[in-house]
């Protein structure tokens, strides 16, 4: 114990100060408040919180400038860059691109209801359009009401056709939406499902057998920006049953903090491709994790 | 180690983290941990707060002066407004009433075509207009109609909107304006739609759209997933509103009354 009160008593004349968990407890609580408060999952934020205090503990970290100035940064200030710099590591890289290499290269949309697919669709068919390909919108949501016709308003907009058969099942449309894919030329098809239960035997189903058929280079899995708790379970699901390549947060214009970002990416290990920001087609903005992880530590 | 100072001990975490994975939230989970973690029976003791949080239950009757019931639908984006339309239709037209319903969205992309096929489904009359026309006036119409036909319900869908969107919130309070305009006293009810999965940001979205139009109530839909709706709590003790319906599903007949006790009893597994 004398060692200890001397060592950091020699470290305060240097400037600097020892991060040991007494050090280190405040600005946990401080932190694990914050990203519960942000819809982080909660074994998320356990895990997230025990790997940097671990990561941290131990360091000697400056407090004060050359010349004893102060240099007003606690320990606990060094523990919250510490986090920040976790947060961006974790759900870094930014968004990587696309696999575009197919012919057709087929995208699959998933995700629960409302999450925003079908506008991400036309965001995706916007977005690829500018950038020289030729996409095709599949509809083959036959669940809602008029998704159909929603879908065909958004390709009008942005002159991007839309197959889309009045009586076909999902399945037909998706596989006959990638026939006429490569019958007519178009080289990327962007297929929106219905919005669905991950407990939902039945449409899982149905979307697997989608997947199991087109056999996409990308599936998307879709998610509202202000979803809680239930983040964690539902993403473990749809990746369980669809292994999806990565994921879209959307609504992140508004005031909800995306923690589920964090909880989808740490419980499925799969990137984030894209964010909505809005409800206008040209919304959709490449990842980059130094936004979201801001936003999420609060 | 050190995270457990929030909670006296292990039993207390674990009674924690069941009430912050229903979406409670830390603030509530922690106040009501520290409340009932002394008690004999501590998951009694919360279920009693819990209880307490939402406020004691009031029955929602359809009212007996002359009609009609004017109810406006407003909420976040993808929330399930036209759907939960959809469904109080239904339910009233099974019950004889004659209902009709404003498709006061002409925003979103087939949204009036979306809610004229719940129409169909529920035997509901439908006043709507061109896309880009003005809501208000859409709702106004619909509210004039009602009377004018002698209906028992208006209902009035609105376009979904993010509570941050200032011009967007303003819209909404010219939309009721408008309806009062029609009748005097319109709209009876100001139901807010929230998406059962919602987390934190359920208080924010209760407060904006209360200060915009003047909530009578909420309606917590997709609580036939896995989320637990946790966040409601907060909501219904911060801003006094009872919460009056519960969505459990996609089709018209997926509507129930909220039934607290069993809301609670879901929350806590
Ligand atoms: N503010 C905002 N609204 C969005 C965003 N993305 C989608 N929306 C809106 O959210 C609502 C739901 O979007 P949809 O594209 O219909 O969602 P969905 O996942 O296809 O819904 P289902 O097919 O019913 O499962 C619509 O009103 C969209 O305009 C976004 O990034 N920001
Ligand atoms: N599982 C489930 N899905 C629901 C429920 N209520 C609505 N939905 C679905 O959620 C999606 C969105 O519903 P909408 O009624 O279009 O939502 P909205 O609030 O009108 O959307 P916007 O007008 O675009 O803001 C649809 O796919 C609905 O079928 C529910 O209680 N349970
Ligand atoms: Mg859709
Ligand atoms: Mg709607």
């Amino acid at each position: 114990v004398v060692s200890r009160g001397f060592r950091s008593a020699r470290l305060a004349l240097q400037g600097k100060a020892e991060l040991t968990d007494a050090a280190l407890e405040p600005a946990l609580r401080e932190v694990r408040a914050s990203l519960l408060e942000a819809d982080v999952g909660v074994s998320v934020v356990a895990d997230f919180l025990e790997r940097v205090r671990v990561r941290s503990l131990g360091e000697i970290v400056p407090i004060k400038g050359p010349g004893g100035t102060d240099l007003r940064v606690t320990p606990q200030d060094w523990f919250i860059k510490a986090c920040y710099d976790e947060l961006v590591e974790l759900m870094g890289p930014s968004g990587r691109a696309l696999r575009l290499d197919g012919k057709p290269t087929v995208i699959l949309l998933v995700g629960l209801q409302g999450s925003g697919k079908t506008t991400t669709a036309g965001k995706l068919a916007r977005w690829l359009a500018s950038q020289g390909r030729k996409p095709l919108l599949v509809a083959a949501d036959v669940h809602r009401p008029a998704a159909a016709d929603q879908l065909v308003v958004l390709g009008r907009r942005i002159q991007v056709p839309v197959f889309s058969i009045k009586g076909m099942n999902a399945l037909q449309l998706a596989t006959m939406g990638v026939a006429q894919a490569r019958n007519v030329g178009r080289d990327v098809v962007i297929i929106d499902t219905a919005g669905r239960l991950a407990i939902d035997g039945p449409l899982m189903e149905e979307v697997r057998s989608i997947r199991n058929a087109v056999d996409p280079h990308e599936t998307l899995f879709v998610t509202d920006a202000m979803i809680g708790q239930d983040a964690v379970a539902t993403a473990a699901e749809f990746d369980r049953q669809l292994d999806f390549t990565g994921f879209v947060m959307t609504k992140l214009d508004g005031d909800a903090r995306g923690g589920a970002a964090l909880s989808i990416k740490a419980v499925t290990g799969k990137p984030i491709l894209f964010l909505g920001q809005g409800e206008s087609l040209d919304k959709l903005e490449a990842f980059r994790p130094e936004g979201l992880a801001q936003r999420i530590l609060g | 180690a050190a995270l457990r100072e929030t909670a006296h001990d292990g039993r207390a975490q674990a009674l924690e983290d069941v009430l912050l994975q229903a979406d409670v939230g830390l603030k509530t989970a922690q106040a009501l941990v520290a409340r009932a973690g002394a008690a004999d029976d501590p998951v009694e003791a919360i279920r009693r707060e819990l209880r307490a949080l939402l406020g004691e239950p009031s029955e929602w009757t359809f009212p007996t002066r002359p009609g009609p019931l004017v109810v406006m639908i407003v909420g976040v984006t993808g929330s399930g407004k036209t759907t939960t339309i959809g469904k109080l239709a239904r339910r009233w037209t099974n019950e004889g009433k004659r209902v009709l319903i404003g498709a006061a969205d002409t925003f979103r992309a087939a949204a009036t075509e979306q809610v004229a096929v719940w129409a169909e489904r529920a035997g509901a009359d439908l006043v709507r207009a061109g896309e880009g026309a003005d809501p208000g006036a859409v709702a106004y119409d619909a509210t004039s109609a009602g009377v004018a036909r002698g209906m028992d319900v208006v209902l009035i869908d609105t376009a979904g909107r993010l509570q941050t969107a200032r011009p967007l919130m303003d819209e909404l309070s010219k939309v009721r304006r408008a309806m009062n305009k029609a009748r005097s006293g319109a709209p009876d009810e100001v139901w807010l739609v929230l998406d059962g999965t919602v987390g934190q940001n359920a208080i924010s979205q209760a407060l904006a759209f209360h200060e915009a139009t003047a909530l009578t109530g909420v309606i917590v839909t997709k609580l036939d997933g896995t989320a637990k709706g946790g966040a409601v709590v907060a909501v219904a003790h911060q801003t006094g509103l009872p919460i009056r319906w519960l969505g459990l599903g996609e089709r018209a007949e997926d509507l129930r009354p909220f039934d607290r006790d069993a809301f609670v009893d879901a929350i806590l597994g």
